[in-house]
């Protein structure tokens, strides 16, 4: 599914691409050097998920330090390229969507995920989440059952 | 809608069971506490392999975070996704079990894509490929790859 | 320091005798064998965190099911041996410390911890505790501190 | 009141200093957003080895347990105690942290005693005992120990 991601300026990284050939690829390092900020890549790139859940207050913190834009572009095995760009501006920032190279608001990205079959954002589970669901309350764990109902 | 409901809880709660079966060996279950599913509250039962069966509050916490994965893994077979990523998700195991959760994970792979972040052997030791990154001058490196 | 555990009808534990010869040791198992149930029965014997702590809502669930009463013995090197037993009865729980084989009330073994330097829980660091001070709110943070002056 | 606050304040604070610089050979520094101590919150900001400062909630998954351990750490340091349990303190960490906090339990070992549960080999390898758990028919056994 996800053929390529090609990291610029975003958290972490100046300049990085990252090639996934095979159904079932692991990724490693040490404590702090930039694991986490690839899943925020995916979850910034195709919107799944709002700024605050990706660790950053706004969605400008998740451009590197110095820099004044960041982008992150997905490129999916059927050869489709969703980039998404954030750029600072005085009184805050702009973000940008791109269907292979063509401006598109997010009603167009949601409906491309829709066709590849991305519904929900339980198909990615960020650092933690096992945790906090093996402490919620009972209440809350019935009402991830309601939300998908 | 309290049909849609039910409809979602027996789905799932059917898939837990497979789920802990395959991944524990043992017996899972799902059950509200209430008759009414907006106001109840949803309890897990797992019994890990040659143990009584038990509570959520009274396992451990790698027990706690084998029965919480495989919830999640029982909510992704109710609505399959192309792809899946994975942030640490076996950090709490011992070697034992981040084996089974690798060897289910490898299975998985054969119908969707799986990017898993882990510090653990037993996983990367399973994965087709692992990438790693490390950290540079001033920035993160994405470096060679492992084939298995 | 401690030189051995004794535990009877113990969480899950039914008779287990642990030595200490050393001054750094390991303990290590599968998920689920027992091993945060022996620090709970260090807490449990000294009275250093009350029930709650212990993963068990009343005193009477650190009993092993399907007994009625449990017991831990602490001998620390210089021979002192501390004893802690709770026994299930009709309304409740009756909960005895011993020193020495001596019944005494809780001030004296108090009294023992403090001439040993036992001042605070802070020498016990419980599974999930670094998470928690890891997650915590700034201010939760400074009231550790308050705590200690 | 205001003066034994700080007092505790400033002496922990110099440990956290010395124990990120042993543990992470880096920087750390505790400080308070207030100026009366009682209304105020306590940050911590950390700079391991070769990187930016940064506050604890920039930080990653790792990164933020090996601070707080430190501060664990720093806290023990001001009233010391004969001996400290450590339950899985290590789940967090890379391996070669693991190795680091091992390397450091080792040496506070010549002072104090120190049972440590962990499930991570760096750790395992460095003490001078192990001692295993597992489960039995219906109970937990202690199983032989394995000397250094
Ligand atoms: N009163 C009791 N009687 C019998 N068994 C009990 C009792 N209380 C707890 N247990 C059992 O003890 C087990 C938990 O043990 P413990 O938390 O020590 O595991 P652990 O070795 O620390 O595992 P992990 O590596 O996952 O943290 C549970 O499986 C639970 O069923
Ligand atoms: N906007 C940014 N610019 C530069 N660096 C950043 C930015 N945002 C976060 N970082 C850095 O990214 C690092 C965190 O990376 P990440 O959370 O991906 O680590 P990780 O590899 O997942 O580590 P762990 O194994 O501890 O979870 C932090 O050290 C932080 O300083
Ligand atoms: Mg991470
Ligand atoms: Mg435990």
């Amino acid at each position: 599914m996800i053929q390529r991601i090609r990291l610029k300026n975003f958290k972490s990284f100046k300049k990085a691409e990252i090639s996934f050939d095979y159904p079932f690829v692991a990724i490693t390092g040490p404590n702090g050097s930039g694991k986490s900020n690839i899943v925020d890549s995916i979850l910034f790139c195709l919107g799944l998920k709002h700024s605050k859940v990706l660790r950053a207050d706004k969605l400008t913190d998740l451009i590197r330090i110095g820099c004044n834009e960041a982008e992150v572009e997905i490129t999916f095995k059927n050869g489709l390229r969703v980039r998404r760009r954030v750029k600072k501006t005085e009184k805050g920032y702009y973000s940008y969507y791109y269907l292979n190279d063509r401006s598109v608001g997010y009603s167009e990205i949601e409906r491309v995920l829709e066709e590849l079959g991305v519904v929900n954002d339980y198909n990615v589970v960020m650092q933690g989440d096992v945790t906090r669901i093996a402490e919620m309350s009972p209440v809350q764990r019935r009402r991830i059952i309601e939300d998908i109902a | 809608k309290r049909e849609a409901f039910f409809k979602v809880f027996n789905a799932i709660n059917e898939n837990f069971r497979e789920v802990v079966r395959e991944l524990a060996d043992g017996e899972g279950e799902l059950y509200l506490d209430g008759e009414d599913p907006f106001s109840s509250g949803l309890h897990i039962r797992f019994r890990p392999f040659g143990k009584k069966v038990q509570k959520m509050e009274a396992m451990s916490g790698g027990e706690k975070s084998l029965a919480a994965l495989a919830l999640i893994f029982a909510i992704q077979r109710f609505k399959p996704a192309p792809f899946y990523v994975f942030d640490e998700v076996d950090m709490f195991l011992d070697g034992v079990n981040v084996g089974r959760v690798a060897k289910m994970i490898k299975k998985l792979s054969k119908d969707a894509q799986f990017i898993v972040v882990s510090l653990r052997k037993p996983m990367l030791e399973m994965a087709d490929a692992v990438i790693g990154v490390t950290r540079g001058e001033d920035s993160s490196i994405v470096t060679a790859i492992r084939l298995r």
